[in-house]
């Protein structure tokens, strides 16, 4: 499946889909 | 309709191949920041180490001067003792003395 | 042949993707370290902070203690004097008592 965007679960910032880290507070995408 | 999938799927394979450089890069920033909070760890429990001399360093000059307070107040109240010892003997030989 | 390219092609995203799960794991579990780290460096500078607050006690106790014990000595000379006048009065009293 295309990877899609996703919501940071600590600063809730959608980020692109592709991204590993969220832009703002640089945590991983499957970080609690 | 083979070649159009290949296409497709070699698309697939750029994009994943950049996510995972940007994980690779991203693995390698987070393990300098784990570096950086250790030595920083460091440090600080170096410092912290110094906490029980400096409190048994207080508890020292606490208890020297509390002995020196009682010690200087056993000298006061002799001192008051022997002024009042002088100034009856002082009487008293000026009694004498006048006699 | 575009068919096994495809076949070839997508076993190589099978094995990218993989990798990739690998390396978001191994960012998550940096990630909790980082967090733990940050969380003592944090508990540390509480602790860091009450030392200028000791240094300042013990600077404090020592200061009293040198206080008290330069009070002492001065007290402890002047009860040597009256000690000295005291008998030195006594025994004139005794001569003129004599007399």
């Amino acid at each position: 499946p295309a990877p899609s965007a996703w919501a940071c679960r600590s600063c809730t910032l959608l980020n692109p889909p592709g991204t590993v880290l969220c832009a703002v507070c640089e945590r991983p995408r499957l970080a609690g | 309709e083979g070649e159009k999938r290949a296409q497709a799927l070699e698309w697939q394979l750029d994009e994943l191949s950049q996510q995972l450089q940007q994980a690779e890069e991203a693995l390698v920033a987070k393990q300098e920041l784990i570096d950086k909070l250790k030595e920083e760890a460091e440090r600080h429990r170096a410092v912290l180490e110094t906490i029980p001399v400096l409190k048994a360093q207080a508890d020292i000059y606490k208890a020297d001067f509390l002995a020196e307070r009682q010690a200087r107040e056993q000298l006061h109240g002799q001192r008051e003792d022997l002024q009042e010892q002088l100034v009856t003997l002082q009487r008293d030989y000026e009694v004498l003395k006048a006699d």
